[in-house]
């Protein structure tokens, strides 16, 4: 799966996410990737593109919970991403990128690793893999 | 407030022993594909574009799941989806079941922008495509052989395996495994 979130300088906000789903899935199977909530969701508060097992994901709809526990609990990007990935996600099933329209970003994952970079106007800039 | 960008590769049991020669590559495509968002948001342009821009870029590396080098179902076959979705309108689109589109995030905009639906699948989808002429090849520009081996890899082990889920060792019994052959963590 890949994907990517972003921001602008106004707090425009916007997630997509694009995959080919599990090695030896069914024919006919949907993952989260496609579903708005579950892999991919952007509203005024937050952007998040998710990864992982989708079934676990589907189950959960992590990218919608992320930005309700903004909106309804008013906590950080970091925090709501964070609870999620690591208090509602079994172990090993997921990662997500996300940015915040305050330009914060945010990268959990609860896997062994997950391909990822970002960059904010300030001049942070990180590759990572671990 | 300023902008931001994040973008993935996807997430799994990534070994810390991966090879050189397979960290490099991902490492510099996430680098290049950095790179392309962040010149795109110093130029201004909306993060919808951005956003689209940018994972067209890596769809288009076979390394990562997605577009050329997506995994293959269990007939051999590849099936791909994407959404996109603008934060400020919430619109937004999706597709599923794809063979033969190039780049399903940019027709998942256009399932967003020139329909009245939010997602369309399968052979709906791959009509969608034709009418509105985006980029189509053989199933064949998808497949790498990589892919491949993971399939003949993932069938032999009888299971069905997230992104980057390495092969199970000769006598490693699979404990995630239910009767399907699929992984059961969730």
């Amino acid at each position: 799966t890949v994907g990517c979130v972003a921001v602008d300088s106004y707090g425009n906000l916007a997630s997509a996410t694009s995959t080919g789903g599990l090695v030896n899935k069914r024919v006919g199977r949907i993952g989260d990737s496609p579903i708005i909530g579950a892999g991919t969701y952007a509203n005024e508060l937050c952007a998040i593109s998710v990864t992982g097992e989708g079934e676990a994901i589907l189950r959960a709809t992590i990218a919608r919970d992320v930005a309700a526990m903004m909106e309804f609990k008013g906590v950080s990007l970091e925090e709501a991403a964070s609870y999620v990935i690591h208090e509602c996600m079994p172990k090993g099933t997921a990662g997500l990128v996300a940015v915040s329209a305050a330009g914060e970003v945010a990268m959990p994952y609860n896997t062994t690793g997950m391909f990822r970079a970002c960059a904010t106007e300030d001049g942070y800039s990180e590759v990572a893999i671990w | 407030m300023g902008w931001a960008i994040a973008l993935h590769g996807g997430a799994g049991d990534i070994p810390l022993s991966l090879t050189l020669g397979s960290r490099q590559p991902r490492e510099e495509a996430l680098h290049h594909c950095l790179q392309i968002g962040v010149e795109a948001l110093k130029a201004k342009k909306p993060p919808l574009d951005v956003v689209e821009l940018v994972v067209r870029e890596l769809e288009n590396i076979p390394q990562f799941n997605a577009g050329k080098g997506s995994v293959l179902t269990n007939k051999g076959t590849v099936e791909m989806e994407a959404s996109i979705m603008d934060g400020r309108t919430k619109n937004c689109g999706a597709v599923s079941g794809l063979k033969t589109v190039v780049n399903a995030v940019s027709l998942a905009r256009l399932v967003m922008e020139k329909t009245p639906h939010v997602y369309l699948a399968f052979h709906g989808a791959e009509e969608f495509a034709k009418e509105q002429g985006v980029e189509t090849a053989d199933s064949s520009h998808f497949i790498t052989a990589e892919n491949v081996e993971r399939l003949k890899q993932a069938k032999e082990a009888h299971r069905v395996q997230i992104d980057y889920t390495q092969p199970l060792q000769n006598g490693t019994k699979e404990e995630t495994s239910n009767t399907n052959g699929e992984v059961q963590l969730g």
